[in-house]
């Protein structure tokens, strides 16, 4: 299965979600809309801090192996937030207020918000 | 990613996935995966989004990511976005964007704002159809009536092809993976193959949530890539997301 052509059969049965390919429910919260959007996404930011810093931390990691001198590091954090001010409403804010609740630097958080576009090339 | 679009004898409509990221973005080889993507599991929620305490969408994605990927109007549309890599993908967007051309649209805003204000399969449609964009994207998008699914793939600037479930020619659900649907997925990386076979296995008459979670259950398609699955039922309004695990042996991707 390391190499194709594919060779598992089709599995069936696996619904309720078990075993070892589960690794658990997502959980609920509930975003307020009618919130102002600094502060929208607070509750979910207050329980999963640490994971959202720990993911940075793998992020920032990989690009030091590359960059030892954290030049790239330093773009993000001090040229990010200055060149993509200009994110539409309400997204900004609701991306500032996350950068305040997690106490990382809004250039961090607003590349964890581009990343997605980033790797489409 | 993996995701599908279904539709079963009755008419019902059954949207799921698999998000997968972060290829080449480390390898941990004491736990056999990928750092970005065994990091991004235990930030996956699902959120329901309220406006005067009801319910405007659900989506699932990432905490402190506020564009969304995945989500349900509940007894309206579903949506789902795939990546389309290209050479004219997303970086060429972002720069654009740093020097001033400021006329495209973040796809995981766009799909944050259609699940917000459209209010219908046709006006979600449009939006994804004719909106420009930061990055190339596949878009799946799935209604509530009987025939209204379709994969739309986008080039930054245009729209190159519809692609609608046609029930009439016996086709019963569209599978995308992270390529053209006319063409032939990379020979190391067809995911579209096995979805289908399982697919075409389980048959129309056979076809609900829990089989649907049997097909994203199947290695390539539940590969060391997979965060989630998620599976909504439109008519429901129903969204439930399971974080994944490929143990070995696992394809990487």
């Amino acid at each position: 299965q390391d190499v194709p052509p594919f060779t598992e059969d089709c599995r069936s049965g696996t619904y309720p979600p078990t075993g070892p390919t589960f690794k658990g429910n997502a959980s609920w919260y509930i975003v307020n809309l009618d919130l102002p959007p600094e502060e929208r996404w607070n509750s979910i930011i207050k329980d999963k801090k640490v994971e959202l810093f720990n993911l940075i931390q793998v992020i920032k990691d990989f690009i030091k192996v590359f960059d030892p001198a954290g030049k790239i590091i330093g773009l993000v954090d001090d040229e990010l937030p200055l060149i993509l001010d200009s994110l539409p409403s309400p997204f900004l804010e609701e991306i500032k207020g996350i950068a305040a609740v997690s106490e990382t630097p809004l250039g961090e958080i607003i590349f964890y918000n581009i990343f997605y576009e980033l790797f489409t090339v | 990613c993996t995701a599908i679009i279904a539709e079963d004898k009755t008419g019902r409509l059954f949207h799921a996935r698999n998000l997968d990221f972060g290829l080449f973005l480390g390898w941990d080889i004491k736990h056999s995966t990928w750092m970005v993507s065994q990091s991004l599991k235990p930030l996956t929620v699902n959120i329901d989004f309220q406006r005067n305490n009801r319910t405007i969408f659900k989506s699932v994605t990432f905490a402190g990511y506020v564009g969304m990927l995945t989500g349900v109007k509940p007894g309206i549309f579903t949506v789902t976005m795939n990546e389309r890599f290209n050479l004219d993908g997303g970086f060429v967007g972002i720069i654009e964007w740093i020097f001033g051309i400021r006329n495209s649209v973040w796809i995981g805003f766009l799909i944050r704002s259609v699940l917000e204000n459209a209010t219908s399969y046709e006006e979600a449609k449009n939006e994804l159809v004719e909106t420009k964009l930061i990055s190339p994207a596949y878009f799946m998008l799935g209604g509530n009536k009987s025939g209204e699914a379709c994969v739309i793939t986008r080039a930054r600037e245009t729209c190159l092809d519809i692609w609608e479930l046609d029930l009439k020619q016996g086709m019963w659900y569209l599978v995308e993976t992270n390529y053209d649907h006319w063409n032939k997925p990379l020979f190391v990386d067809d995911r579209r193959t096995p979805a289908m076979k399982c697919m075409n296995k389980i048959t129309q008459e056979k076809i609900s949530v829990p089989t649907i979670y049997d097909v994203l259950s199947t290695k390539p398609v539940l590969n060391k890539l997979t965060t989630f699955t998620a599976l909504m039922n439109v008519a429901e309004g129903t969204l439930e997301t399971y974080l994944r695990d490929c143990p070995n042996p696992c394809v990487p991707w």
